[in-house]
């Protein structure tokens, strides 16, 4: 589970 | 990955590098805020702590590390290499009124309370605020090199860049993280007064200088 949802951007 | 996140990311990336050769070139850091750049570094240091519990891409890890190298290749120039050109004085922003209130908000508004998490959230938090020392120093100052201003349109416009990427992530993803989109909405808010100083001096050939 990512929970925060933008953890693949820089 | 969208055309905004892509060209966000590159903006951002011209920003860091804009600045390290605009130290290295000049052999002079007078102008930057070594505070703004100190805590930059700790911005990347606390979110990339990812780098070694996930692998997201190939991409991904590499700009990581770039970002965290030419943080802290900036911080050494500064405070290390040409220290003896570093305005000091000027910069005299109080750093701990970001730092303990960022640090606070981080452990009360998160999206789990675990130390990476935590990490994470602050360093969100600190990045939208972490050049105020910059600013702060300008506006002491009332002036910044034509090359220093093009640094902070940069880093400005990759905010900025971001949020149309956010957008588009929750119009064709179907997603959105509160926590990020609010601090990037102040980071590019905190960046409007300079951009139109940006666009209605420096982009028609004039300094940038502020009225006493």
């Amino acid at each position: 589970l990512v929970l925060s949802g933008f953890k693949d951007e820089l | 990955m969208n055309i905004f996140r892509l060209t966000g990311d590159l903006s951002h990336l011209a920003a860091i590098i804009i600045l390290l050769l605009k130290i290295w070139k000049s052999r002079s850091c007078a102008g930057i805020s070594g505070k703004s750049q100190i805590l930059f570094a700790l911005v990347f240091t606390t979110r990339y702590l990812d780098l070694f519990t996930s692998f997201i891409s190939l991409y991904n890890t590499c700009m990581k590390l770039i970002y965290i190298g030419c943080a802290y290749a900036t911080v050494y120039l500064i405070y290390a290499k040409f220290r003896a050109t570093y305005d000091g004085n000027h910069d005299s922003f109080r750093v701990e009124f970001l730092v303990v209130p960022v640090g606070g908000l981080s452990v009360l508004i998160n999206h789990d309370f675990s130390p990476l998490e935590i990490l994470w959230t602050f360093s969100i938090y600190l990045e939208s605020v972490a050049i105020l020392p910059q600013l702060f120093m300008i506006s002491k100052t009332g002036e910044a090199e034509t090359i220093t201003t093009h640094y902070l349109f940069c880093l400005g416009l990759y905010r900025a860049l971001y949020l149309f990427n956010w957008i588009w992530r929750f119009y064709f993803e179907g997603f959105f993280d509160m926590i990020a989109i609010v601090a990037g909405v102040v980071q590019t808010v905190l960046y409007c007064d300079f951009f139109y100083l940006y666009v209605t001096k420096v982009l028609k050939g004039k300094k940038l200088s502020l009225p006493a």
